[in-house]
C-alpha cells in the first residue's frame, strides 16, 4: 500500500482576513492583492468560493504579526466599496496534509474530515489540491486536530 | 532572477458542485465527502470559505463526466438538510499556476490577478498555496485566460 500522506503540518503563525461582499467582477482580486503586496504584507493562502448576486467573499491568510498592518491596508482600500465588510481571525490554525495523489487515492479526504469530526473540531476553511489538503481550524483546536490527523494517517511517533 | 512560475495548466475536464448554506459544525464535510467517495466520484479540489450565521458554502470539483452522478448523490444526502441548496457548473475551467515559492516571491499573485483582470476574465473561485495557485473561470474565458497567464509569466512559445 502506497504511503500517500507524508506529513501533517501545523501552522499557528497565520491570521485570516476576509473581505465580505466584494463585487464579483474582473479587477477586484487584482486590487486587493496589489494593495496588500504594496504594503509589504505577504499572503500565504487565498480562498474564494463561488459568488451569488454578483457578490462574493474573499479570504486570505497573512503572518499573524502582519495582521494589523494588513487590516489598515484593506480598510483603506475598501472604504468606498459599497457593502463590503472586513472581518478577521487572529486565532486560527492551519493544518496541512501533504503527500502525493491525495485526490486519486481514495479515502484521504474522507479520512481527514472524519478524523476532525470525530475529534469535535470544526473546519472553518478548506483549500485542497492533489498534493496538499489545507484546513483552517480554531487555534484552541489546533493541538487536538493535529494529533487526530497524525493518528488518522499513521504518522504518530 | 529565479524562474518562479514553471507552468500554467488549463483543465477543462472538471465541473463544480456547490452546496450552499450547510451547517458550519463538525461532521458536515465528513458526510459530504464520504457520500461522494462511496458513490465512486473522485473529488479534485475543495474550496470552503469562512461561514457566518453558522452556515457556510462548500464547493468542490469533480470530473465533468461524473457531474450528474455526483449531483444525484449530493441531492440525496442533503434532502433533509434545512436550507441547504445545490448548485453546479458544468462549464468551468481550472487554471493552475505552478512553481516554487509563489507566496514568498512577491508579485506572482498580483501578476496573475492583474493579467486576468486586464483580459476581462472574472475569477470565480480561488484556491492557492505556496506551490500552486488555482483559479476557476468560465470555460468561455479559458483560452483567453490561459494565454494571458502564459504571457504574464513569460511562458509563451
Ligand atoms: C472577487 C474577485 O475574485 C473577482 N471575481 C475578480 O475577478 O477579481
Ligand atoms: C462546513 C463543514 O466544513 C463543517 N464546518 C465541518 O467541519 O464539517
Amino acid at each position: 500500500e502506497d504511503i500517500v500522506v507524508s506529513d501533517v503540518h501545523l501552522d499557528e503563525q497565520q491570521a485570516r482576513v476576509t473581505i465580505r461582499r466584494v463585487q464579483d467582477r474582473p479587477g477586484i482580486a487584482a486590487e486587493v492583492f496589489t494593495a496588500v503586496a504594496e504594503g509589504g504584507v505577504m499572503v500565504d493562502m487565498i480562498v474564494q468560493n463561488v459568488g451569488h448576486d454578483e457578490l462574493t467573499d474573499l479570504s486570505f491568510t497573512v503572518p499573524r504579526v502582519d495582521l494589523e498592518r494588513c487590516l489598515l491596508l484593506v480598510r483603506e482600500l475598501i472604504s468606498d466599496w459599497p457593502g463590503a465588510t472586513l472581518s478577521y481571525d487572529g486565532e486560527m490554525a492551519l493544518l496541512t496534509v501533504m503527500g502525493i495523489g491525495l485526490r486519486s487515492h481514495t479515502g484521504v479526504g474522507e479520512r481527514m474530515f472524519r478524523a476532525l469530526s470525530d475529534a469535535g473540531v470544526n473546519v472553518q476553511l478548506v483549500n485542497t489540491s492533489e498534493i496538499r489538503f489545507g484546513v483552517v481550524v480554531a487555534r484552541t483546536d489546533a493541538a487536538k486536530a493535529h494529533q487526530a490527523l497524525l493518528a488518522a494517517f499513521g504518522l504518530q511517533a
